[in-house]
Parts: structure tokens; C-alpha cells; sequence
């Protein structure tokens, strides 16, 4: 009877399975909550190693799905909706039997009970022998969000354990398996750019690189484009990687790249910090004598703030400051707002289709050197900006024409949020 | 911690030995295809809930024993057997293993690997409970049935 109390309590809370092979939106709500109760510690791990290693195989689901997770020790035991617990042979009320060291390792009911065979040897990640706890938890939390077993290799739902490669992650079809249960992830950003920076190579030669950072309040992700996702492990705090600009986020980045100058810098409210990407921290003082950080109104005269976003068109040396609809172009050689701005930002960039335009408001304008185009970013889509090759094969589209939008997840994916409380493992 | 009667824990090792029955012939091969749903798919949601001792509890092989039992008439017995040699070709193939139908030492080898508990053929949402008509279910017992009759027919 308190079994099937329980269960009629929690499956108010559960969507009706209906199995299909690709699996079954198990949860309607986004924020989820688990713990490891008290009666089923296991033997073998400190209980910080236990939850330590759950709170990492949680967020290793948050970091590809729009699903959150939060270790909560407090609430009612019905109210958290994935339970874990270590047992063996006949354990925790449940009905199937644990069968002692080797074979079932552990197993997963749809309501949210994930139990584990304390008769295996379960081991901390990258321990060479015994079993992987971090990767059968993983296996088990993709059970109760409602994915089967999938017999691909690669896959971390096989249902046979795999030794543990050294870096377990989750690959491209296992992050696509359940975004198709709950949608892709999808969210505004505060800015994206490549940052730029010079590296030796081993016989000393100079090379240019880049990486891509896409920045949302106080985190970012580093986007590796030719995997077509975030590096693993990300979102990490602003400070983490990005010494002295503000933590809880920043309205824009510009690098100033010409022949004269190579300046980068970060705007966020009324002030701008210069980047020193040598020694990637900002400048307490540059090579000019400046102090940052700086007001924005006197490093850039003319230009209003706090500002939408800016990028640096190489083009024509000119910064494009985004405010409300306006557009403000301002000369680095002249250092002054160009003739004719501000400008309606529907007259700097037209819309290719008349009713497809951001109309103002952008959250991040981004020159793309994987690309070589120039998007604007505003909320979930992107518009990219017609480039010199698009005019030149479509003579028709107008200079700087904006070209229908897109769906920022269907083209740059996998960004996505984890639990503030799990934003720092 | 571990449970332990000797003063100095000597008997964890003992305890600590219960090991998970081998697979090593048709008979427990039959066992992990059935308790994996490979024989018959299983209906997870409902384990969780039906009382204790139920097909997947220790007395697991007693049940399959009486089922086993049962199926004295030669028609079943060949019957039974078709259904394991399908159920382990299914097993071979989704395992990416030479789907021969015989109990190998590859398949072995297989079925004794560290897995997860979940059954690897869940039942769809019974029918009954998606449509309340008789005839429905009828219609799915139908359905089952001919199915049947088709490997019937490859038996026969």
C-alpha cells in the first residue's frame, strides 16, 4: 500500500511512459532535484566521493540538455524526484534482487529510484581497475530521464559496462538521443566573439589562433566549431578564465585588430576594460598610460551608455555600437563617431526579407572567423549579415543586408546551462 | 559499512563473496534472455510495484523451472526451444556478436559482462491500458496470436 502511495504521488509528478525506442520524456518540468539516501550509502566510497561523483554524473546531463539538476538533502522524500541508494542482494524495498559481485551492476526504475550493487567495485573516475561509478550513474540517470539501452558503440546507454576510457563523455548521438526528448538548449547570450592570440610554435614561429566563447551572466562556454560543441566541462565561471572583468557578466567584447593597433576589450555598464590577452588578465594600466577601468564615454566619445553590444569590422576600422535600434559607428583612426551617426540599425543593416529583422535590441553582434560572416544574436535566433561573396554570387542583396533568421541551437549547439549550484565542481 | 560477526572483521571476505551466478549453459543462458526481456519483453513499471517475490526476485529460477516443467508436450518443448534460439540470435545481434543461434562461447562470454539491471525489451504501455474497449485487447491478442501462428508455422 505506501508502495503504491508513493507511486501514485510521484507519477502525478511523471509523464505516462509511452515507450518508444528513442526512449520517453520522463519529466515535464526542467529543474529536477536528487539525492543519495541516507540508508543506502555505499561501503567502499567516502559519502563526498559518492556525491561528489552523482553531482558530476548529473551535470554531465545538464551540460547537453536543457534539464538542471540540484542535490537537495532537505525536502520530503517524495518530493525529490531521483532517489540513489547502494544495496546488495535483496536492498532498499526493491523487487529485483542484486545478484553479488560481477554481471547486474545496477539498475534504474522509471520513477526516479536509481540503485547500485555494492557487491561490485565501484571506483572513483580515471581509476583503472574496477567499475566506473561515474559512468554507471550516468548510464542510470539517462534510464530514469527516459532513455533505453542503445546498442551503439559509443553509446553510454550499452547495456554491457565498458572499461573506462580515459575521458568518458557523452558523444554526438547520445546528446542528440535525449535532446529528443527534451528539446535543445536555448537561451540569450550577453556576447560571442573569437579571441584572437598569438602562439610560438615549437621552431619559433608565430601563429595566430582563435577560440570561440559564447558568455552568458556570470559563465561561459568555450565552443570548439570543428565538433560542433561546447568543450566538455563547460560552463565555467567568468573568473575562471577571464581575470578582472566583471563576474557576473559583461555587455560586449571588441578586438581592435589593424595593422596600428591590437586592443581588446570589454564593455559593461558605463565602463570598459582593456584585455591584456599576453598575460589574460585585464589592464590595470596600459602601454598608453590608461587606468581602467575606463568610461566608456570617454575611451569612445559619442558613443551613449550602457550599450547592447559592439564589434570591431575590420572592413572599414569602424566599432558598430548596438543601443535600443540605433547604431553608432565610430572611426578608431578619427576616434569620433563617423558622419551620419547614429544611425536606424534597419538603414545600417536591411532586412533581406522585410519582416524578417531583429528591429533593435541586439544581445550579441559577432564577426566569425570559422565563418567569415558577421551575425547579430537577439534572444534564440541570429541573423547573418550579407557578406562580399554573397553580393557577388547575388548582386541583388543589399550591402550589409540581413539574411533571414535562425535558430541559434540549430547552428551553434549543445549550449547549454547547468545548476548555479553545480556551476563549480 | 560492511556486515561483519568476527572480531576482526575476518568474515567480510566470506560475505563479501557472494558472486553473481555464472552463466554457463542453456538452462541460466535462458534465464538472462528472460530476465532481459529477450524471451518476452518485460513490463518494467510493473516490477517496480508488484508485490515482492515476483519474477525477478531470488526465486526467479523456481518460476522458470515450473514454467519450464509445464511445457512437457514435445509440441512445446520444440516450441520453448525456437523462442530461446530466437531470443539469443536477438541477443547476439544487438551485442554486435556472429548471430548464430548457438550458445557460444562469444555469447557466453557476453552474458557474463558487467550490465545494467534494466531489461533490455521493455513492453510497450499494456494496450488495456491505453484503450478501454474489449475488443481492442482482443484485437492485440489477435494480434499476438497470429504472430504466434507465423513461428508455429516455421516450426511446423
Amino acid at each position: 500500500r505506501k508502495k503504491e502511495h508513493l507511486a501514485s504521488l510521484i507519477s502525478k509528478s511523471r509523464r505516462k511512459r509511452d515507450l518508444t525506442p528513442t526512449g520517453h520524456m520522463a519529466f515535464s518540468k526542467k529543474v529536477l532535484n536528487w539525492r543519495l539516501i541516507g540508508e543506502g550509502y555505499s561501503s567502499q566510497l567516502t559519502i563526498e566521493d559518492q556525491r561528489y561523483i552523482f553531482r558530476l554524473a548529473f551535470r554531465m546531463w545538464s551540460e547537453v540538455s536543457p534539464l538542471e539538476f540540484v542535490e537537495d538533502t532537505h525536502a520530503p522524500l517524495e518530493d525529490v524526484d531521483i532517489r540513489l541508494g547502494f544495496g546488495t542482494g535483496r536492498h532498499l524495498g526493491c523487487n529485483q534482487k542484486f545478484d553479488g559481485t560481477g554481471q547486474e551492476f545496477a539498475h534504474a526504475w522509471f520513477l526516479g529510484d536509481i540503485h547500485f550493487d555494492d557487491d561490485e567495485h565501484f571506483t572513483t573516475p580515471n581509476v583503472g581497475s574496477g567499475i566506473s561509478l561515474l559512468k554507471v550513474a550516468v548510464h542510470e540517470i539517462g534510464h530514469v530521464l527516459g532513455l533505453p539501452h542503445i546498442y551503439r558503440p559509443g553509446s553510454i546507454m550499452q547495456p554491457s559496462y565498458l572499461p573506462q576510457e580515459s575521458t568518458f563523455e557523452m558523444d554526438w548521438m547520445d546528446r542528440k538521443a535525449i535532446q529528443q526528448l527534451y528539446g535543445g538548449c536555448k537561451g540569450r547570450f550577453n556576447t560571442v566573439f573569437d579571441w584572437i592570440r598569438k602562439e610560438k610554435t615549437p621552431y619559433g614561429e608565430v601563429v595566430i589562433r582563435f577560440n570561440t566563447y559564447f558568455m552568458r551572466d556570470g559563465w561561459y562556454w568555450l565552443y570548439e566549431n570543428r565538433n560542433n560543441r561546447t568543450r566538455y566541462g563547460d560552463p565555467v565561471p567568468l573568473q575562471t578564465g577571464w581575470h578582472g572583468i566583471p563576474m557576473d557578466g559583461v555587455d560586449a567584447h571588441v578586438h581592435v585588430w589593424s595593422r596600428k593597433r591590437d586592443a581588446v576589450y570589454f564593455f559593461r555598464g558605463t565602463q570598459f576594460w582593456r584585455y591584456d590577452s599576453e598575460n589574460d588578465q585585464v589592464f590595470g594600466q596600459d602601454s598608453e598610460g590608461h587606468q581602467y577601468p575606463r568610461l566608456i564615454s570617454e575611451g569612445f566619445p559619442g558613443v551613449p551608455s550602457p550599450i547592447d553590444t559592439a564589434f570591431y569590422d575590420r572592413r572599414d576600422s569602424h566599432i558598430y555600437f548596438f543601443k535600443n535600434n540605433l547604431v553608432y559607428a565610430f572611426s578608431v583612426e578619427a576616434n569620433n563617431l563617423a558622419r551620419g551617426f547614429p544611425k536606424n540599425i534597419r538603414d545600417v543593416f536591411p532586412p533581406v526579407v522585410n519582416t524578417d529583422h531583429p528591429d533593435g535590441n541586439i544581445d550579441a553582434a559577432y564577426f566569425s572567423y570559422t565563418h567569415n560572416a558577421i551575425f547579430l544574436l537577439k534572444g534564440i535566433r541570429f541573423w547573418q549579415v550579407v557578406g562580399s561573396r554573397d553580393r557577388w554570387r547575388r548582386p541583388f542583396l543589399p550591402r550589409n543586408g540581413l539574411l533571414p533568421h535562425k535558430e541559434v541551437d540549430q547552428h551553434w549547439f549543445d549550449i547549454c546551462n547547468v545548476h548555479p549550484t553545480a556551476l563549480k565542481l | 559499512e560492511k556486515l561483519f560477526h568476527n572480531r576482526d572483521h575476518s568474515d567480510t571476505q566470506t560475505l563479501n563473496s557472494h558472486r553473481a551466478q555464472a552463466i554457463t549453459d542453456k538452462y541460466t543462458a535462458e534465464l538472462f534472455l528472460s530476465r532481459y526481456g529477450f524471451i518476452k519483453p518485460v513490463n518494467w513499471e510493473e516490477v517496480q510495484f508488484e508485490e515482492s517475490d515476483t519474477s525477478f526476485s531470488g526465486d526467479f529460477l523456481n518460476d522458470l523451472q515450473a514454467t519450464i516443467q509445464e511445457g512437457t508436450s514435445g509440441y512445446n518443448r520444440q516450441n520453448e526451444n525456437q523462442a530461446f534460439i530466437s531470443a539469443l540470435k536477438e541477443f547476439q545481434r544487438v551485442s554486435g556478436l556472429p548471430v548464430t543461434g548457438v550458445f557460444d562461447e562469444a555469447t557466453k562470454l557476453a552474458m557474463n559482462k558487467p550490465r545494467c539491471g534494466v531489461p533490455d525489451k521493455e513492453t510497450l504501455l499494456k494496450i488495456t491500458s491505453l484503450n478501454s474497449s474489449h475488443d481492442s485487447r482482443l484485437g492485440s491478442q489477435m494480434g499476438n496470436f497470429s504472430e504466434n501462428a507465423h513461428q508455429s508455422e516455421a516450426v511446423r
